[in-house]
Order: C-alpha cells, then sequence, then structure tokens
C-alpha cells in the first residue's frame, strides 16, 4: 500500500455524513453479520495523473460474539503498541495530551486494527481486491478463509491474517464498496444489488 | 497530523468515539 496525494475529490464535508449513514444503513439492516464497510473512493493522482482509490470513509461494526481472544491473537507487545497508537490518535483528534497510563484500555482487537490502517492504504487502478474490482467494474467476493489466504492480493492476506472470513469488493459509482467479516458469507446477489441501489450516486441517489 | 485529510480524521473521530461507546457499554461498572 502506499498512501496517496489524490486530491480531486467528490467527498466533502456535508456528503460524507450522508455516506456514512449509507455504509451503516448497509451493514445495520443486513441479514448477514459484516464487520465493516468501506469506501474506496477513486480519484487521480496530482502527480501521477493515474487513477487511483484512497480511502473515502468507513464504518465499523464490530463482531456480534466477539472471542476473547482469536487463534491470530496479538502479542503482549503488539496490544501494548495498538493501545499506544490509539491514545496517540484519541490525543491528536481531541487536541489533549495522551494519558501515560494504559490500564483501562481495552484490547484493540485484530479486525479493528485491520480497520484502522485501511485508513492509510491506497490502491492503483487494476491493484489490490478495490481496484481489481473497479478495474474490471465486477464484483470480487473472497469467502473462506483459505480463499484469502491463497489470494494474490496482500489485503486479503492480510484481513486473513486479522481473523476475517469474508472480504467483498463492488463497484460503485466513483469508488469501491469494501464488507468484511469474521463469518463465512458466501455470495449472493442481494448484497450486491443493495450496495449498488445505495450507492449509484449517478443514478437514483443523492449524493 | 493537521495534514490528515478531512475525511480521514472526521472517519477517525467516529471510528473512536463509538469505540468509547462500546467499551462503556460492556463495562461493569456501566449505569
Amino acid at each position: 500500500p502506499t498512501s496517496s496525494s489524490a486530491s480531486t475529490s467528490i467527498v466533502n464535508d456535508f456528503n460524507q455524513d450522508t455516506l456514512q449513514q449509507r455504509l451503516q444503513g448497509l451493514i445495520d439492516t443486513a441479514r448477514e453479520s459484516w464487520t465493516y464497510a468501506i469506501f474506496w473512493q477513486s480519484s487521480i493522482d496530482d502527480y501521477s495523473g493515474h487513477s487511483v482509490l484512497g480511502w473515502g470513509d468507513g464504518y465499523y461494526k464490530g463482531e456480534v460474539n466477539k472471542p476473547k481472544t482469536t487463534q491470530s491473537a496479538a502479542s503482549l507487545a503488539e496490544q501494548q503498541y495498538r493501545k499506544r497508537v490509539l491514545r496517540e490518535l484519541n490525543s491528536m483528534i481531541s487536541g489533549t495530551p495522551a494519558p501515560e497510563n494504559d490500564a483501562v484500555d481495552e484490547e484493540v482487537t485484530d479486525t479493528e486494527w485491520f480497520f484502522l490502517i485501511s485508513m492509510t492504504q491506497s490502491f492503483a487502478n487494476g491493484n489490490g481486491l478495490p481496484g481489481q474490482a473497479a478495474f474490471n467494474n465486477q464484483p470480487v467476493w473472497l469467502a473462506g478463509s483459505d480463499r484469502l489466504l491463497a489470494s494474490h492480493c496482500e489485503r486479503a492476506r492480510q484481513g486473513q491474517g486479522f481473523g476475517l472470513q469474508t472480504i467483498v469488493c463492488i463497484p460503485s459509482a466513483d469508488g469501491v464498496i469494501e464488507l468484511g467479516s469474521t463469518e463465512l458469507i458466501l455470495q449472493n446477489s442481494d448484497v450486491m444489488k443493495k450496495v449498488r441501489v445505495s450507492f449509484d450516486f449517478n443514478n437514483g441517489g443523492d449524493m | 497530523n493537521k495534514d490528515l485529510p478531512l475525511s480521514r480524521k472526521k472517519s477517525l473521530k467516529r471510528f473512536l468515539e463509538k469505540r468509547k461507546e462500546r467499551q462503556v457499554s460492556v463495562s461493569p461498572y456501566a449505569s
């Protein structure tokens, strides 16, 4: 993953709230148990002039029956690192100094961490799961740890390492919607229809 | 930092707030 300098953006302050509502609606009303939804926004990189997918917005729901520990449970040092990063991010957002003591902090789960680091990622056209979905204008549906692990896309393998069993990327107007779950969710057309209706901003949507 | 794009800053703020809410709701000390 590389950081993007893309600046051509459809997501302004106003419609990011609308986008958030749609992402939240998408998974809060779903029959399936999705852990998160991300909108990867297509834009033009200022330097290269190439199309790139970068973070547009995301909604993290979490797991319904979250296990205390997972197979890929982070080590104590890793947990301390995650907590420190979260404290610093909290401090940056709130504008107050980060507290020294982390005794009260809850464990930063694998999927929370995966969601957080997604904010730093971007994908060139055709690269990675979102880039492939956008380039081919076709959904990518990976269900099952083995399929994620066998994928040639780093993001799929990374997701598997953080406990995901299903990752779906569905192209939409101006970007790609990614859904992830720690549960096995088999491909179904309802999800794809729902995404297309909710995120087709140029045809019936009001973005 | 201050150069963080606004969309990511808003996403991050929302994520951290929701996380805090989830923690409060599962805390044994929550009313």
